[in-house]
């Protein structure tokens, strides 16, 4: 049996809004020691989601057998809208389910709803992602990020990331002309999440696409930090911290024609 | 400007 309660509804809502408009389809993997751990990759296999909600995302958690429930999560997202940010909610499966439970309780009224979602067989690949060693590493705010990622994609289909030693640099050229806009690495003592972290072995020079950066930066609200890893002619790997485990996607690059 | 690059080139599939 699977049961996880969350102490805020929220967190499950905004971890599925992250990701339902990359993916559609997802296995919920679940176990006592891992809690649930989701990997997806887009139709267009160019993103791939990798979610890891350790037990500690959970008030509550207990996952007697490991289980896979199969996910469609527009439909997840129209129950998750039915309860508030801050009730508790709770997910229930029996072992070899066909539905899973959902539960929201209010934490002031005596109000309780519960839903029942279908489970699908679902079949999908994994795929094995390796430790990679990256040539940089760059922390900084999401919001900063979700900002350039936004405004830049009206401006080009294409978002160019470079990193020296000095600076990370965002830049986009498109048919009204281009525009760039340059961090340096900082540290704030007072918002030590307003800091600006930047570790380099080899500078790198990579092109992402735009409409992707605009999925990836929905996990905004999530954390106040995103973590970018990126190697030349490799996928880069944006990374938001959960409170317990981690919401990733591997995002590749684009090539020079 | 550029062609998309697939993760599959990159990562094994299990």
């Amino acid at each position: 049996m699977l049961e996880g309660k969350f102490d805020q509804a929220s967190l499950l809502k905004k971890i599925i809004d992250s990701i339902r408009d990359s993916v559609k389809l997802c296995n919920f993997n679940c176990s006592q020691n891992d809690g649930i751990t989701v990997q997806a990759i887009d139709d267009s296999r160019v993103l791939l989601i990798a979610l890891k909600m350790d037990p500690g995302c959970f008030q509550e958690f207990r996952c007697d057998r490991d289980m896979v429930l199969g996910l469609d999560l527009e439909s997840l997202g129209k129950i998750l809208k039915q309860g508030n940010n801050e009730d508790y909610l709770t997910l229930i499966a029996e072992d070899n389910p066909d539905s899973l439970l959902i539960v929201f309780e209010d934490k002031k009224k005596d109000r309780i709803s519960e839903f029942s979602l279908k489970l699908m067989d679902i079949d999908s690949d994994v795929l094995t992602i390796d430790d990679m060693d990256n040539d940089c590493s760059i922390t900084m705010p999401s919001a900063d990020f979700s900002k350039i990622a936004r405004d830049f994609k009206t401006m080009s289909e294409s978002l160019q990331i470079i990193v020296t030693k000095e600076s990370v640099k965002f830049k986009a050229e498109g048919q009204i002309g281009s525009g760039s806009v340059i961090f340096k690495p900082h540290t704030d003592l007072d918002n030590p999440d307003e800091s600006i972290k930047i570790d380099m072995n080899q500078p790198v020079n990579l092109t992402f696409g735009a409409k992707y950066l605009n999925d990836i930066v929905k996990a905004s609200t999530l954390s106040s930090t995103i973590t970018i890893k990126l190697t030349d002619k490799a996928p880069a790997l944006f990374e938001f911290k959960l409170p317990s485990g981690y919401l990733r996607y591997y995002l590749a690059p684009k090539f020079e024609d | 400007s550029g062609t998309q690059g697939r993760l599959d080139g990159f990562f094994k599939v299990s």
